[in-house]
């Protein structure tokens, strides 16, 4: 999920 | 990293660039809402204290610290340095109309039911709905200066570029981030007015007047 792979985007 | 994201985060920062440029040149901060001002540093302070605990690229860090200190040394020249050019009598929308829906869709929405990922969705909600203040301002004065309908328009560019980046890392990363689209979607959605009259009337040279 996005949480595990973190937020990349501004 | 592609090219609509970098596109993106360019206008993003032009946006700010332009919104100083417009401060310290006419060394007013006439037609710029401090509301909107504001929540923008509730949105990159809550969004951003990811700082602390991971890492993800020397452009990211650096934009992100970028973000913050930017609209805190804007919301500085608002409050002190040019306070007497700023008018909270047509600064009236109610902020707290925006802070509690966005608060409690994070509590429903987010990703993982944390902290740090509560506070990130809450920043995305707040972000999309963060202009609001100052659209209502604009309709309210009916007119604006053109400096400040460049900010406008480079910060409606930045989310409006978000979106083809998304579609591009859904086909080339499969990656699908619902929150973020969703938010991003009903961010550029809410500036689909104001696009139109810049595009008709500031681009061609005329001033930025709503039909009375």
């Amino acid at each position: 999920p996005l949480e595990e792979q973190g937020h990349d985007e501004l | 990293m592609n090219f609509f994201r970098l596109l993106g985060d360019l206008s993003h920062l032009a946006s700010i660039f332009i919104l100083l440029h417009k401060i310290q040149t006419t060394r007013s901060c006439r037609g710029i809402s401090f509301k909107t001002q504001a929540l923008y540093v509730a949105v990159f302070v809550t969004r951003y204290l990811d700082l602390f605990f991971r890492y993800v690229s020397l452009y990211n860090s650096v934009m992100k610290l970028f973000f913050i200190a930017s609209s805190c040394y804007i919301l500085y020249l608002m409050k002190y340095k040019y306070r007497p050019t700023h008018d909270p009598s047509i600064d009236t929308f109610r902020i707290e109309y925006l802070l509690g829906p966005c608060f409690v869709l994070s509590l429903i929405f987010n990703y993982k039911f944390s902290f740090s990922e509560i506070l990130w969705s809450f920043s995305i909600f707040l972000e999309a709905v963060a202009i609001l203040p100052q659209l209502f301002m604009l309709q309210r004065t009916g007119e604006a200066e053109t400096i400040t309908t460049h900010y406008l328009a480079a910060l409606g560019v930045y989310r409006a570029l978000y979106i083809p980046n998304w579609i591009y890392r859904y086909f080339t990363e499969g990656l699908v981030d619902p929150i973020a689209v969703t938010a991003g979607i009903v961010q550029t959605g809410l500036y689909l007015d104001f696009f139109y009259v810049y595009f008709t009337k500031v681009l061609q040279g005329q001033k930025f007047e709503l039909p009375a």
